[in-house]
């Protein structure tokens, strides 16, 4: 009985670390890695600028090392770095478009790990905008899930951008490859991007494969397919004293005046009461009504920043060597009324070794960040092998390779490690067309090569 | 800048449900069944009654239901049960033993997918002990967190235990069948529970294939191998005025007086220092030296609750057709220090489809609990996958069939949906020395068998 009582969520993913990628020190080490590229690459996004990204990793005892990763991005305000870095569940992603990171978790998450690994508090130098570069020392109090500044101080930094580094333990030797793997690929789907990478005095740099930077995604009002009834709530308590067709058109995308009355005449809803007004029924009514009237155009594709054909195709020959390559994307579309576009390159490749399966080898990726482990039951693997790939005839080319991309405001991943897409019905629809037409493209692609070949030897 | 805040860990699950098995309609109907299942199933443990659950799933309008769980357990008390069933990360179970709950989250989940899409408030009805019962309508205010009591008012029941009802959207259709299994194993694991399970007209009785009670689940101290810094910092500042040798003693299980004073020589601390005089350094060593050290006993199985050889053997010859079968465990041991026995038991039963795998057909357990779902990530599936089943001859015996229980004071699950474990190295291990065992176990019963059909031909 006074057994009853609350956990922090800093608590919780403390006891539940492997469901962030920190559940052995080999994937610590990677997540530690992934999880300060991912926040300083979004920090490029911010800051417009060409990104570089310095990744660091230094073996300082047997299995202990020190990440540091660099970038010249936004940099973080002095106000907001200690809870940044040591409150679980605090950060600047939460708002509808897509971005690397989305829970507030990912770096707490690294810092917590060094702490409880190595008693270290994380090292954080940023200089943001006109404000002095600083720097701080922070440890997680994890039973409060908040921050203890251990330090601060001047920091030397010149230009804007940020370092992060700590000190975990971890294991190189079984990491080290996926480390490599995941900066290399990378550049894939942030093409625009010059990653140096350094692990002990090993050094190599990858990218940029494309010059031009990405437009930038932006923040979409909500599409009526995500009206459930507890967003539908919010959404009117923040509209209390207008008429509902009025809020319905200056809440929701993809609602104009005619489209909006139309759906209330089909919901029953009179359109000049107002919001506040509505009982619980009609609240009921509209939600059903917003997610499954037909009229309806799918949402924009303003919020989502996809690769695009030139620079994902230009990306993917800098990294494999391809005899023939295809593009195919679907979407905008939505899930759950996210925004959501699926992009893929299938191409045959040279250089691997004689992989005598029945798919092509499979790169996944989400909102610009590859995913490494926990294959096995993504939604990409999973419609991999429900697709007939011999009908197109590309099995028996060489090696095909597929890269496919998920662009969402919101990736359905099966645990907070990020690394696996759960199976969404409308994402496994999506998934699967996209295969059927890379088969098609490429298989009239190698058919049209062929028959060049035949010709070329008349 | 201003885009800088916290979410909620409500939120937190709200915008991620997926990640706690609430994906999609089919899996959250599931989901909903379960979670109030395992709590009433841990309510009866802690009443020590002989368990009568009774689940009714009703279809109340097109893909809408009402389910509905009823036991005869400790009931909850009246103070806890807004915040036990409206607030995420709060409950009775966060102490170090084995109990089927461990987040504080489960039953939160299924009033919130309840909620969010048919608005209605979970129902509660119970009595705790001498208290008179109660009804409670409860909905979550998932921004912030909490409990909102939509009414409160006498209940009717007149024995302690609790009556759960929530209405959410589902697909029957598509999760009937998982519901009957996770039903019917559920008594392979907790083989004294009576079960009533009513899908609209039909119904079913399962178990009880045991009268005996099980033991009850002890809290235990921690065992030096799960000390962290953290969790060390953590124990020190709870006993900071003792001498050091004292604290190890009293605050950690299988540490005596003498093993503690050579562990101290080992890790160069005086035995004499008191633990708030320790420095950074002295805990990082003895936390070091806790994980290290040889000499130290495997915890105590107290904590534990398997269901042992005998309870197990009967309930699978109750739910299967078993020609032959043999039971093998391994522990109690540890992993990070968390007390850990895994048992098995492997079959050969007739009545499945012939399935012509490579490997016996799987059924996990953790905790007293089926898991259903995300096999192919799961350790216990990589283990099976990874043992040479044929060299004991059982492959062609018919279908073998293996039904696979871990036991421990944290499952390392993958995901909060909590249908797979993580392939953490040391339950690995177990699980190939496990399965090892019982091939050559039921190797041998199987030669016995057939030697014993040839001596009585002749
Ligand atoms: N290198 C950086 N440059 C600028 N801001 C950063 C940097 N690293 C972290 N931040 C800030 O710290 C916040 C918290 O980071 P954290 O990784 O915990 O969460 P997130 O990136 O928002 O989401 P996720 O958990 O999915 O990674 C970010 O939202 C961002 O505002
Ligand atoms: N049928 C019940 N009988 C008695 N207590 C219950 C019952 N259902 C829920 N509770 C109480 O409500 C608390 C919260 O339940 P909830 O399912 O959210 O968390 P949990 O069971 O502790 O952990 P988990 O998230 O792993 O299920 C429980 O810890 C328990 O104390
Ligand atoms: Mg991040
Ligand atoms: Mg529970």
């Amino acid at each position: 009985d006074d057994s009853f009582g609350s956990i922090s969520p800093a608590e919780f993913f403390y006891r539940n670390r492997q469901m962030a990628g920190f559940g052995n020190p080999a994937q610590a080490l990677f997540s530690t890695v992934r999880e300060l590229v991912e926040n300083s690459l979004d920090a490029c996004d911010l800051a417009g600028v060409n990104p570089v990204v310095d990744i660091r990793v230094r073996t300082v005892a047997p299995k202990t090392y020190e990440v540091s990763v660099t970038d010249n991005g936004s940099g973080v305000s002095y106000e907001h770095v200690p809870e940044a870095f040591g409150r679980v569940l605090f950060g600047s992603k939460f708002a509808m478009c897509q971005q690397r990171g989305t829970f507030g978790l990912g770096v707490t998450m690294a810092v917590l790990y060094g702490q409880i690994t190595t008693d270290s508090p994380v090292m954080v130098e940023t200089k943001c905008g006109e404000q002095p570069a600083k720097r701080f020392e922070i440890l997680i109090d994890v039973q409060k899930n908040r921050p203890v500044v251990v330090s601060e101080s001047e920091g030397e930094r010149e230009g804007p951008g940020t370092t992060v580094t700590i000190r975990l333990r971890g294991n190189l030797a079984r990491s080290q490859e996926r480390i490599l793997d995941y900066v290399r690929l990378s550049t894939i789907v942030s093409p625009h991007v010059l990653f140096s990478l350094s692990i002990d005095d090993s050094h190599i740099r990858v990218g940029p494969h494309t010059r031009e930077l990405p437009r930038r995604s932006r923040v979409c009002r909500p599409h009526p397919r995500a009206a459930d009834v507890e967003l539908l709530r919010r959404m009117i308590s923040a509209s209390p004293g207008i008429r509902v067709r009025e809020f319905l058109v200056s809440s929701f995308q993809q609602l104009g005046t005619r489209t909006a009355s139309r759906l209330l005449r089909f919901a029953n809803i009179d359109p000049n009461r107002k919001t506040a007004e509505l009982d619980r029924d009609d609240i009921l009514t509209l939600s059903s009504a917003l997610r499954s009237f037909q009229g309806i155009q799918k949402p924009s594709s303003d919020c989502l920043s996809p690769v695009g054909k030139e620079p994902m195709l230009t990306a993917v020959r800098s990294l494999f060597e391809c005899d023939i390559a295809a593009y195919a994307v679907r979407g905008p579309t939505e899930w759950n009324g996210n925004p959501l576009l699926i992009e893929a390159v299938l191409c045959v490749a040279r250089g691997f070794r004689n992989t005598s399966g029945s798919f092509p080898i499979l790169y996944r990726f989400a909102n610009r960040v590859p995913l490494l482990y926990d294959a096995s039951g993504c939604v990409l693997t999973k419609g991999l092998r429900e697709t007939n790939w011999s009908r197109y005839g590309i099995m028996d080319l060489g090696t095909p390779v597929i890269l496919v991309h998920v662009c969402s405001t919101r990736i359905p991943y099966r645990a907070a490690g990020k690394q696996s897409i759960d199976t969404i019905p409308e994402i496994e629809t999506e998934v699967q067309h996209l295969y059927r037409d890379l088969g098609r493209k490429l298989g009239r692609l190698s058919g049209s090569r062929a028959r060049a070949a035949r010709e070329s030897r008349r």
